[in-house]
């Protein structure tokens, strides 16, 4: 085989070969090469908040509410988590199409003064007509989306309404 | 939700979906 | 004997194309594997960030106000809007504050035919989706399905024809049956080569790169020698230096925008066979190859969709 990288194009070798240009006094300016440093994109687990807990969960409700988000009236067993119902606009429009998004907001204390908030994807309901799009329900009325009847999702209305509510809450607070 | 810290108003977030039998981790950036 | 070789090389390409038909677009993604997709509210200039700090050079973009995919981002976009710059110069703070919204308008502004959008199901046939982007000229294609509960579409990955050939080149070991040399088999040879020497100005190698939708011209010396090449994806580090303001720079200073990891320029020679070939796309992201010959000089070029395009129709 004669396959083979041209000699003259690695960058340091064509790097010396234009500064060559400029020992012959040719007018050659000095551009240098972009840096290959990566910083590397370091992700969390939901987002990270050092205020008191139910400052946080003040903050949320106030975001979701200008939001203009519904949510379920909080049980006694479930005061750190929030079931939020969203209208979830743009795509095509259609009767068809649910387009209520369903999100568990949940409070996770990490270590004393440290928590978290993690947002799930909780399945769509149709507008209006109240009934979730599964016929799954578990005892207290609430909708479990069967993980596996699901094979092909698209993450980015969740993901898009995600970033609002983050967008939300950073400019708050 | 995997979240990214903002950075030059552009934020990151991702979330890992099993597409069938693989796992994808789709991820969006979107400006603040 | 090259009778025998001839027939080999038929039967080969019989079983890789049978190999195409028998795979879904679906079984070259890997278990598990990452998605990066934009919101065409980014500023252009944010995104190419987002390219270059993930080592991606496209990406699928998402409308959030229609919530529909709008389409890929690739290097010609970013060439449009150098293109734009330059006949454009007053509207340089436009440019700056250009989001991906606005890139159609840009092609507009320039007459540039947009990119047709392309798209395969990840359950159609391999074979289908490499007929559609040779059809297409596209380099990659978004597999594209429908989220079942709201009929949205779902970019599930975007395949490229490296990643195709790669997939061929691990898993048709037929693929070294094919031991016909290039002078015989007609791949690439009839090509009306556009090159350029170093003090060329860099803007006139990226008018070539969009006027011929190539992603390659050829660098050569006054003999005709091949000595370096300039890529449509060099244009990303070009903007990303805000560089693209000085176009009376020469090809040769904006190629010392390249990093130091680049791992150089393909060559090969008319006796080379595409089982090497092969084996080096196996090994090494390997983009095209310039063909020279025994001094170096330029002859021409063998791009991935030469290769694919063979495979699927040639001999």
């Amino acid at each position: 085989s004669t396959i083979a990288i041209l000699p003259s194009s690695l960058p340091q070798i064509h790097r010396a070969y234009m500064m060559s240009k400029i020992q012959q006094n040719q007018a050659v300016q000095k551009v240098n090469p972009i840096s290959t440093k990566k910083s590397k994109t370091r992700w969390h687990f939901g987002i990270r908040s050092r205020s008191y807990p139910l400052d946080v969960m003040g903050e949320i409700y106030r975001a979701l509410k200008n939001l203009g988000a519904e949510w379920v009236k909080p049980s006694e067993e479930e005061l750190w988590t929030i079931r939020v119902r969203w209208k979830y606009g743009g795509g095509v429009k259609s009767d068809v199409e649910p387009d209520l998004m369903r999100m568990v907001i949940q409070l996770f204390q990490l270590e004393p003064n440290n928590y978290l908030v993690d947002f799930k994807f909780d399945g769509w309901e149709s507008n209006g007509k109240g009934k979730s799009d599964d016929n799954t329900k578990d005892d207290n009325g609430q909708h479990d989306v069967e993980e596996d009847e699901i094979s092909s999702f698209s993450a980015y209305p969740f993901l898009h309404l995600s970033t609002q509510l983050i967008l939300e809450l950073a400019v708050n607070s | 939700l995997a979240t990214t810290s903002i950075k030059h108003n552009t934020l990151a977030v991702a979330s890992v979906v099993r597409y069938q039998r693989k796992y994808a981790t789709q991820i969006l950036y979107a400006p603040l | 004997t090259t009778e025998q070789i001839a027939k080999d090389q038929k039967i080969a390409l019989r079983a890789i194309r049978l190999f195409l038909k028998s795979k879904t677009s679906y079984d070259v993604l890997p278990v598990s594997y990452r998605l990066i997709v934009l919101d065409t509210s980014l500023l252009v200039k944010k995104s190419l960030n987002i390219l270059l700090q993930n080592s991606i050079v496209s990406a699928p973009l998402w409308n959030n106000k229609t919530s529909r995919f709008a389409g890929l981002l690739t290097s010609s976009d970013f060439i449009n809007v150098i293109q734009y710059y330059f006949q454009f110069p007053d509207k340089f703070d436009l440019v700056e504050k250009l989001t991906l919204d606005g890139l159609r308008d840009v092609e507009k502004a320039i007459s540039v035919e947009p990119i047709e959008t392309i798209s395969s199901h990840p359950f159609k046939s391999l074979y289908e989706a490499c007929v559609k982007m040779i059809d297409s000229k596209a380099r990659r294609i978004p597999l594209i399905d429908e989220d079942e509960k709201t009929n949205r579409e779902i970019v599930v990955s975007v395949l490229t024809q490296y990643r195709i050939l790669k997939f061929v080149a691990l898993n048709c070991r037929e693929t070294r049956m094919l031991l016909r040399p290039l002078k015989d088999i007609n791949i690439g040879t009839e090509k009306q080569m556009l090159r350029a020497t170093m003090e060329t100005p860099v803007i006139d190698v990226i008018h070539v790169l969009s006027q011929n939708s190539v992603s390659s011209v050829p660098i050569v010396d006054e003999n005709d020698k091949l000595i370096n090449v300039y890529e449509a994806y060099d244009v990303l580090t070009l903007i990303k230096g805000g560089l693209y303001t000085d176009l009376s720079l020469s090809v040769g200073e904006a190629l010392m925008r390249r990093s130091e990891d680049f791992e150089g320029v393909y060559t090969c020679t008319l006796n080379d066979r595409l089982s090497t070939i092969m084996e080096t796309i196996r090994k090494s992201r390997l983009h095209r190859l310039f063909i020279v010959d025994e001094n170096g000089k330029l002859i021409s070029v063998i791009t991935l969709s030469d290769i694919l395009k063979y495979i699927l129709f040639g001999d």
